[in-house]
């Protein structure tokens, strides 16, 4: 067919200190 | 009457779908709790491959939450098992592999043309076709980087406390301690029953249990010969400053025996092919090392073959290495300081490192080159013993 793939669209993601953070404050909240 | 619809069994089209409230469960079987061991006989990299699958029909059913929630629960995962065995080399092994693997994944089937070019027919099929997850291929390299470091450290430390006696200390070549510098003797023969002594068949016995792990494990060939070029620089720059700084092994015959090691290890990286990984390049120091102390040290024609000869060497190191160079008997003179002067006059031009010690830390930086899998997705099997029965194919 002639038709163009659609685009994908971008998942946005934390980066790896990012999501470091996130799970040390996650930890830190859980008792 | 009673009508029969027969209906096809669908096609497997490599994709495998879960409830999300399963996803803990899923990365607890097959990340957290899992122990590479289990996997020994399938396909290398099956983790990586399953978790591609998941993210797959996470993007077929264009939901952008499943496959934000899958990719972080993995990397935190991951994370988790590398922070618990943060001194088990198969285990940091495996998981750089299937890290590298699930990136690799998330490329070849990215849709991405640059990254399709070998790609069949059928696995162009299994291309995501929603999302763009270039930013969480960032992320999964970044940890690649990561558990690459943990693996090196963890080598090195096992390595490290071989060296000294294996590359310097121990005598593999018949009849040499006979002609070690007189008043040493006996501290090298003590050192044989103590309990640090290797010798260098240790090092190489390590060296074969890392590389039958690794490929074993599937880590990609490119990244296999960055790890013992790693390990060869680290093993040159121990033994090169303990030479720097030990009197008792500058002598012609720790020079003798230090080249035959070194030969020894360059045989053992063409046994395993991996002689194009550079290693033997980053011992060109401890080469010129070994030759410097076997060469005559008392012409000027000396001098100028030793300077000829030493480019990897420092003005400082060679002259230090002559300093300490110690006769192996009464008829070999000491190097004169008239020999040594000629030295410094003939290398005052060179623009050399200060520094006398190499950092035995340094660290090349590491690539990971992309390496698409001839595997196509559909083929996958996964074993009972996962415990993934949850998992629906599709």
């Amino acid at each position: 067919s002639t038709q163009r793939p659609r685009p994908r669209v971008l998942l946005k993601a934390p980066t790896l200190a990012e999501m470091e953070e996130m799970t040390t404050s996650e930890e830190e909240e859980s008792p | 009457r009673q009508v029969t619809v027969q209906r096809k069994e669908k096609d497997f089209q490599g994709m495998l779908e879960y409830h999300k409230e399963d996803e803990a469960l899923l990365i607890r079987n097959l990340v957290t709790d899992l122990k590479p061991q289990m996997l020994s006989g399938t396909v290398p990299c099956l983790p990586a491959y399953i978790l591609y699958m998941c993210i797959r029909h996470a993007d077929y059913t264009n939901d952008d939450l499943k496959v934000h929630s899958l990719l972080t629960s993995t990397i935190n995962g991951i994370k988790k098992v590398l922070k618990k065995h943060n001194d088990d080399f198969e285990m940091t092994s495996f998981w750089l592999s299937n890290t590298c693997r699930l990136l690799h994944c998330l490329k070849q089937y990215s849709g991405d043309e640059g990254f399709m070019t070998q790609n069949t027919a059928k696995q162009n099929e299994h291309c995501l076709k929603n999302f763009d997850l270039t930013e969480y291929r960032q992320v999964l390299s970044d940890l690649s980087i990561q558990i690459y470091q943990q693996l090196i450290k963890i080598a090195e430390g096992v390595l490290q406390p071989m060296i000294v006696s294996a590359m310097l200390e121990n005598e593999s070549i018949q009849g040499l301690s006979g002609v070690k510098p007189t008043g040493y003797r006996k501290r090298s023969s003590s050192m044989v029953d103590g309990d640090n002594s290797y010798c260098l068949e240790a090092i190489i016995r390590q060296m074969n249990s890392f590389h039958t792990v690794l490929c074993d494990q599937g880590l990609d060939p490119e990244i296999i010969l960055q790890v013992f070029k790693q390990l060869f620089y680290m093993i040159n720059a121990v033994t090169l400053n303990n030479l720097l700084l030990r009197k008792d092994v500058c002598s012609w015959s720790t020079g003798m025996q230090l080249r035959y090691n070194i030969s020894q290890l360059e045989e053992w990286l063409r046994g395993r092919n991996l002689q194009q990984s550079g290693a033997v390049q980053t011992m060109e120091p401890l080469i010129q090392a070994a030759q410097l102390l076997q060469l005559k040290k008392k012409t000027r024609e000396d001098a100028e073959a030793i300077c000829s000869l030493c480019t990897s060497l420092s003005t400082q190191q060679i002259v230090k290495i002559l300093n300490l160079y110690t006769p192996l008997n009464e008829f070999e003179e000491r190097v004169t300081v008239a020999f040594i002067r000629t030295i410094q006059a003939q290398l005052q031009e060179r623009n050399d490192p200060q520094q006398l010690l190499l950092d035995f830390k340094h660290m090349f930086p590491v690539l990971f080159p992309f390496n698409p899998s001839s595997l196509t997705m559909d083929s996958i099997h996964i074993p009972a013993c996962l415990n993934l029965e949850f998992l629906n194919e599709v």
